[in-house]
């Protein structure tokens, strides 16, 4: 919140749109505006009433370079928007800026929805979050309006302020709103790890943690990056000779080509040639030297021989019996550096990548900033 | 290879990010203008390298001039807003 967590009085709030851009059409700018006020009313008792004419709480308004407060937008890019604490005369107030490309549902410009609902945050009283993934987190970043949920920090914060809505069965917090996790908690259990041309992903839930070789980590929603791929996955690899992602969840497996599904996928299992009692992967990499890729179920893995497109023989082995001191189920693995990692539970095992040695035994967040 | 340096270009970016969003103001005092500015410029870029929860080094490095540049909101992160 704001300093002095300054808030509206009354939870019925009016709303009026002063002129429009000509990017979208009237009735697409209404709806976003409309939808991106029902990210909040949805989590709190504010409801919001349109008026034509007057002075609303929120008065909002698109235009360009000096507008008429003392903050003046900059052109293309930089800033887009911005928006006022809750108090008299400006306040509330939501400005656009107009040099922008503002879309209905795009990525190809900015979706005014996504904007506007974080503009409403600082209407309704929020101020930035530094939570990565949060709808009030600075930056823009493209998520499709229709699978957009309002992340847990952002109900937190305007929960403090207005509290719950009571009216909505079950009660707050919404069960199907993605709780963000976080890189510090002991128990963590990562789902899967890969590396992505250069960089690696460390997926739990519907979020994942991307970290670049410069080792900045920023944690997005899955479906930010991947509109078509599941949440909650089992396994990933990469194979950088395809510049193929793989994406596993149950009996399902996905490719991606960058963030691209490739057509043909899903497909099952059985494409990799493994046995048709095998449920899910729990971890995959692949080793780029030798084009094998290794899946693992739970304590024992498979060899696919990328390159043959044929399941190595002598297989499935024991996982202790390639990766000695590997006792437990393997949940996640990835290669960096020269090491291959093993994940199970809240423990990450290293090993040298070609003698297979055990070197050493670290956390879980071991990669993440924490 | 040689240590990249931040261009006269970026150096002005990030100036004027640090005054849009983090409350750097300028030196009016002009017998230590230039010093007080430097001390000044180097504890708001590590105020936004706190905030994004970046390597805290007070220097415009590569991850500092990104995040400077991508789109975002015109709301400043930790300075008063009225």
């Amino acid at each position: 919140t704001f300093e002095g967590k300054p808030k509206w009085q009354t939870n019925k709030l009016t709303y009026r749109i002063l002129n429009y851009t000509p990017d979208m059409s009237v009735a697409e700018v209404d709806t976003s505006m409309e939808k991106a006020l029902q990210v909040w009313a949805k989590v709190t008792p504010l409801k919001f009433t349109r008026i034509y004419s007057g002075t609303a709480d929120i008065m909002i308004s698109f235009g360009t370079r000096y507008h008429g407060d003392a903050y003046p937008f900059d052109g293309p890019q930089g800033t887009l928007a911005h928006a006022f604490a809750p108090s008299l005369a400006i306040g509330g107030d939501a400005h656009f800026d107009d040099d922008e490309f503002f879309t209905f549902r795009s990525s190809k410009g900015f979706v005014l929805f996504l904007v506007a609902a974080h503009e409403f945050g600082h209407s309704l009283g929020l101020s930035h979050s530094n939570v990565r993934g949060a709808l009030m987190f600075p930056t823009y970043s493209f998520t499709d309006p229709n699978h957009f949920s309002l992340p847990s920090d952002d109900i937190r914060g305007i929960q403090s302020l207005y509290g719950p809505n009571r009216d909505r069965t079950p009660i707050q917090p919404d069960p199907e709103v993605p709780t963000t996790p976080n890189a510090c908690d002991p128990n963590l259990i990562l789902d899967a790890v890969t590396t992505l041309r250069g960089e690696t992903m460390f997926f739990k839930d519907s979020f994942f943690w991307r970290r670049s070789p410069s080792r900045s980590v920023t944690q997005l929603p899955i479906k930010r990056f991947w509109l078509n791929a599941p949440n909650n996955i089992d396994a990933a690899y990469e194979d950088p000779v395809q510049d193929k992602l793989f994406f596993f969840k149950g009996r399902q497996v996905w490719a991606f080509n960058g963030i691209n599904l490739v057509p043909g996928y899903p497909k099952t299992l059985s494409s990799f040639g493994l046995p048709s009692s095998v449920r899910k992967v729990s971890a995959a990499v692949h080793v780029k030297s030798s084009g094998k890729t290794l899946l693992f179920i739970d304590k024992v893995y498979y060899s696919y021989d990328a390159r043959a497109k044929k399941m190595d023989r002598r297989y499935p082995q024991r996982v202790e019996s390639g990766f000695s001191e590997m006792t437990g189920a393997v949940t996640a693995a990835h290669i960096s550096n020269g090491y291959i990692y093993l994940y199970s539970g809240t423990n990450v095992y290293e090993f040298g990548l070609y003698s297979k040695k055990y070197l050493r035994e670290l956390k879980n967040n071991f990669f993440l900033p924490c | 290879g040689p240590i990249s340096q931040p261009s006269d270009k970026d150096e002005a970016t990030a100036e004027h990010y640090l005054k849009s969003f983090y409350n750097l103001t300028d030196v009016t005092d002009e017998t230590t203008a230039v010093r007080r500015e430097a001390i000044q410029l180097t504890e708001k870029m590590k105020e936004m390298q706190k905030f994004f929860g970046f390597k805290v080094t007070g220097k415009l490095d590569k991850e500092t001039m990104e995040m400077m540049k991508k789109p975002r909101c015109g709301v400043p992160d930790v300075a008063a807003y009225s």
